[in-house]
This record gives C-alpha cells, structure tokens and sequence, in this order.
C-alpha cells in the first residue's frame, strides 16, 4: 500500500477543501507557530480509525469539526479522505482487486463517525486492520507527533513496552 | 505472544545500537527487558553512552543527547517493520546544527532504500533544505489554514511571513 | 497568607494579559483560580485565545502557542516579584522565527528596565544575535566542558564545531 | 544583590576551574547538544541551596560531582562559588557590611555539603534564606530549565498554583 492524497474539509483549521499530495522520498510542511501543521497529521491518524479524543487534543471527538473564528461560524461536519495506491494487492478481500483505495471518515456535530472504502460504508475495525495489517494505523511507531519524542524519555519502562508490540 | 515478543526486542535492539552510533558518531548504547518474570509484562529500559562519556541513565544526558537517542530507538522499532508513511512532527527542535545534519543524512538514507514516504515538520532551515519538496501551511485568514506548494526560493518568502 | 496568595493572583493576572497581548501581537487570555473553597488549595487555570481564535483549552492551541502562552505566565510571575538573575534553558526551542523575535523583544524590554541580569541558553541564531555578549561551551576533550567567551564573529566559527 | 561571578570546579561536565561572569543586560551561552550548557544553570540553582538531586537530573547528590571520562577518572570533590555584590545593602544582619558576597558550596563523595558565606561555615538554611529575601534562590521560577515550559503546560492547575506562591 503506498499513501498517495490526503483530502480534508472542515477538519479542526482546514475548513475549506485542502489536498495534500504525499510522494516518495522526504516531503517537508513548514509554517508559523499556530498555522495548522500538527492538524495535518491528527487528520492522518483519525482517517486510520483514531478512537481517543484525548490523542486528537480535545475533550470530545467533536473537537476536530471546525469550531468558527471571530469572522467564521462554526461547521457541523468534518471529512477526511486518505488515497491509496493498492498495485502492491495487499488490501483485505473484499477490497483486493482495485488498484486504488479511498477511505473516507465523516463526523457529524453529535452524530458520531462513519466510515466508506471506495463509496462503501464500512465499520470502523475493518478500516483498523486494513491499516494494521499494513504496518500502519493510528497507533503507527512512525506517526511521531510534536512533543511524543520528549514523552518516549519520561515514560516509564512498561509504558515503552508498547513500541515493541507495535514493532513485533 | 511472548516469542514474538522476544524476537521483536531481539531486531529491535539490534537496530537501535547501530543506529545510536550512528546518529551519535561513536558511543555505544543497548536496550534491556526489565523486571517482571513474564515479558509480556516487562518494561523496556534504555542505556547510553555518548562517545567518550560513561555509561549512565538516561536522565543524566543533555536534551539533545535524549532526543538523539529516543530517535535512535523509535527508528529501530520503524526498521524493524517498515510502515508505507513516516510522519515526524518537530523531531528536530533539540537538535543542534550538527545533529540536525545526521539526523537529515539517517532520514534521507530510509527514504532512498525503502517505498516509504516521509512528511517531516520543521522549523529548521537546515531540515528544509534536505527535503525533495515542501508544503506551506498559512493563515493569511486568521484562524483559517491553508496549504500552499512552495518551491525552495518560496521558502525565503514564506519565512519572512513567518 | 490568604490574601497574600490573593493579591499576587490579581497581580500576575494583569501582567499575564499585558504580556500575552504583546507575545501574540493581539488575542487575549486570562488567569482563573478555580476549584477549591479555600485559595490555598485552588488550581490555576489558564484560559487563551489567539488574534482571531476562539477562545479555547489550552491543550488545542499549537505546540509553540502553548510555550508563548506558558512564558507569558512565567513573565508575569517575574515582573511581579523582580529577581536579580532570570536563566531562560532554550525554551525558544518550539517557536518560529517571528515569534522568536518577540520573545526576544520582550527580553530585551525586561533587561533594558531593570536591574536584573538575564542568561539565555540558545540553538536560535536570531536569539544568539541579540544577546549583548556571548559564552560558547565546547567538549574538545570529550566528557569536559570547557568554557569561552566568543565574539560575534566567532559564534559562526563555534557553530561550524557546533 | 546583584549576581556577578560564578565559579565551578569537579561539577558534572566541568572539572576544571571554569569562571562565568554575569553582567548585566543578556547574555547568550551557545554550544552542541551535550556539551554542558544546562549543567551551568544546575551549579547555579544547586549553590543556591538545592536540595533535590532529583533536580539536578542524578540519582543522588554525588552525581553532581565529576563522574569521569574515558580518559580521565572521577573526581571526588566538587565546589560552586558565587559572587554578589551587596552595595544595594539587602544581604542577612551578619554579613550586610559586606560589599561582595562570596557563597559556596562543596561536596564530597559520601559526605555531604558544606556551605560558606565569605569564608565562614554556614547552615544550608542560612543559604537559602539569603537568596528568599532577594526573591532568588533555588526555587526561583526566575530559573527557566531545559523542558520546564512544556512541564508548566501539561501540569494539573494544583501544581501551577506553586508559583503564585514564590510571586507572593
Ligand atoms: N476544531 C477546530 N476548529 C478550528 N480551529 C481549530 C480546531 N482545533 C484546533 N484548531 C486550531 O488549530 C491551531 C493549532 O494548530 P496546530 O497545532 O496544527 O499548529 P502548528 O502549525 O502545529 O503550530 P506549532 O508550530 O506551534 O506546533 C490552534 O490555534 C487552534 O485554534
Ligand atoms: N557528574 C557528572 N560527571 C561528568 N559528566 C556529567 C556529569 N553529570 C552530567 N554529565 C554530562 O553532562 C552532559 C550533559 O550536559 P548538559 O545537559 O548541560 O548539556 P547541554 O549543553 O545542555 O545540551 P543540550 O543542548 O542537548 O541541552 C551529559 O552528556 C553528561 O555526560
Ligand atoms: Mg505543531
Ligand atoms: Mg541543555
């Protein structure tokens, strides 16, 4: 599976449309204190089936829907759409033959998540281990958000444990 | 469980002190499962020794020294089962000029040798530069991000908006 | 001891907006003591916004926002109980360039108004060249520090060793 | 009081004699990841009167003492000496008529501190009380350590209200 677009529109900053297309090799995001480059990546792990509110920086998972400025009002919905490039085959069955792969994640202001492969609603544990089974995930070791390098020093020897798991 | 358990802290360990001499230019560091009876309910410590210092705990190394390390370890876990993306969000803020470097030099090395993509956030110019392409992230509307393509030359401009 | 912890609330209160305003060219924040019956119990709470944000948690404002926000309050702590020496250990280290040159602005204010005497750890070039004088620390022999005094010039050819 | 000088030797990193004067306005300290920077900022909260070796990043307080190199061995002494300069008259009744101040702090392995003010034997309380009158001392939060910006922000409102304290 290679990750190929990241789509996003009312997700937390982003409110309009936004498409960032990722290619190999070393692709650098740079910008003010404050611009929305964290937002990029809690947008990458929420498609990839994040459950904890907490993980995204807020009290509820609503908290990721655009919430308004002083010339905005607030959105009620929040969309992210990751596409894959499947030449490789090594998506789940039901999905294996297409050569592309678009998952999509919908949050609607008090109605909860919802989850599409390809325009077909899903649940969200098939979204999981299609990522799982692909060394990737919203618990990925190589999604590195700001401040987890500092938090690795100061955790406690089990809580490091994890890492291994993820790497077994 | 408890075998692959072990075999994972196996590789992982493996790729750890290499990397640590790598990104450190010499020393040595090792990881230990420590503790409990059962591994599964172990904890992982980690030992490092920059080039000519003691052997010590990790909180006696500087913050640079740390984030160097932890880097070493989180690297050798990825090499140990390479993901298809790569996300490291200001990793480098610790880093001093040099170690910047190495730490571009290690993540220019896993991005040619494997299919992974890497986004990398950064305030380092130096880390800028060793990018093959770069993403802005604005808010010429207050409150409002917007995502623009930025050549190199555009970084200069981009900064100075900063 | 109540009305003590009281009045400096108040104080830091007021210089912790006054210094928000001017780390964020705008926005605005304020302190809060909540919880308990008795203030010598209570939390404190912290509450910003950003030009043109909503007001928020602290935890959903960015990485360098939330250094701002906390040196803000490490400020107004300061200006309300003046010290004879302030060490600041790179806690520049999160914030852009034009932010960096705010912090230092406002540095430069406090050591220009008073008597106290600031050092400031730094990676930042921007910082380093505002400094009125600069010590570079090097390990030529490896495991002992070793102190100089370098002259601007000099601070390229130490961050070249660097 | 202002502080003028500080003067370190066989502490952490730096064995031998080093001599940092302080002068007013700013002044900017500069060098590679590890080479000793924060262990400045340590000599000087620990001749202030610190108690907690937790804070000075060791097991003990012997770890403050120079552990040695490959090349050198450790050494079992370590002594911080700072200068103020008194003339704004703020110093404890018996050393007020005193123009300079020279504090000091010496430890040796498995044996304790001793503190001295201008030569003379001092209680460490004597030490932390000079520095608590002229709104210093060990606990300052005039002293910024390295990652203590990110502790202030992920603390719980309790343990923020310690600095209300020190303003008082
Ligand atoms: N639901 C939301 N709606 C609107 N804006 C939001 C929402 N959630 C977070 N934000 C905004 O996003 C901003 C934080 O963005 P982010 O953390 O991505 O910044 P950053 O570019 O990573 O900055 P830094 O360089 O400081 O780390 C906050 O200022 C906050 O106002
Ligand atoms: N008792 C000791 N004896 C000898 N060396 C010591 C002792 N305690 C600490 N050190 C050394 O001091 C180094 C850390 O120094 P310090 O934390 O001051 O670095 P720094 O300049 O602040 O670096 P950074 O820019 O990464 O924060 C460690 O590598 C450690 O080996
Ligand atoms: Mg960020
Ligand atoms: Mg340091």
């Amino acid at each position: 599976l290679d990750f190929v677009k990241l789509r996003l529109v009312g997700f937390k900053s982003f409110v309009e449309n936004t498409e960032l297309v990722i290619e190999p090799g070393m692709t650098g995001v740079v910008g003010p204190n404050g611009c929305g480059k964290s937002n990029l990546v809690e947008a990458l792990r929420w498609v990839m089936g994040e459950t904890s509110a907490k993980r995204m920086r807020g009290d509820g998972m609503d908290d990721v829907i655009f919430g308004g400025t002083s010339r905005r009002p607030a959105r009620n919905l929040a969309e992210v759409t990751l596409s894959l490039d499947n030449s490789s085959r090594t998506a789940p069955a039901g999905f294996n033959d297409n050569n592309d792969l678009e998952i999509t994640r919908r949050i609607e202001r008090g109605a909860g998540s919802e989850y599409r492969i390809n325009g077909k609603t899903v649940r969200a544990r098939d979204v999981q281990l299609l990522f799982a089974d692909n060394a990737s995930g919203a618990n990925s070791p190589a999604l590195v958000s700001q401040g987890q390098v500092g938090a690795l020093i100061r955790a406690k020897p089990q809580d490091r444990r994890q890492l291994l798991e993820e790497a077994a | 469980a408890r075998e692959r358990l072990l075999a994972s802290f196996q590789t992982v360990n493996t790729h750890f002190q290499q990397l640590f001499v790598k990104m450190f230019g010499g020393g040595r560091a090792h990881l230990e499962l420590t503790e409990a009876e059962d591994p599964l309910e172990a904890g992982l410590e980690i030992f490092a020794s920059p080039p000519g210092k003691r052997l010590q705990i990790l909180t006696l190394l500087s913050g640079g020294e740390q984030a160097l390390t932890a880097l070493s370890l989180l690297f050798g876990v990825f090499l140990t089962n390479p993901a298809p993306i790569c996300v490291l969000d200001e990793v480098d803020a610790p880093l001093d000029e040099a170690n910047v470097g190495r730490f571009c030099d290690l993540v220019q090395d896993m991005a040619a040798s494997r299919r992974t993509r890497f986004l990398v956030i950064t305030h380092h110019r130096l880390t800028m530069a060793r990018t093959d392409r770069l993403f802005g992230v604005t808010m010429s509307e207050q409150g409002v991000s917007q995502l623009v393509s930025v050549d190199l030359r555009g970084a200069e401009a981009l900064r100075a908006i900063g």
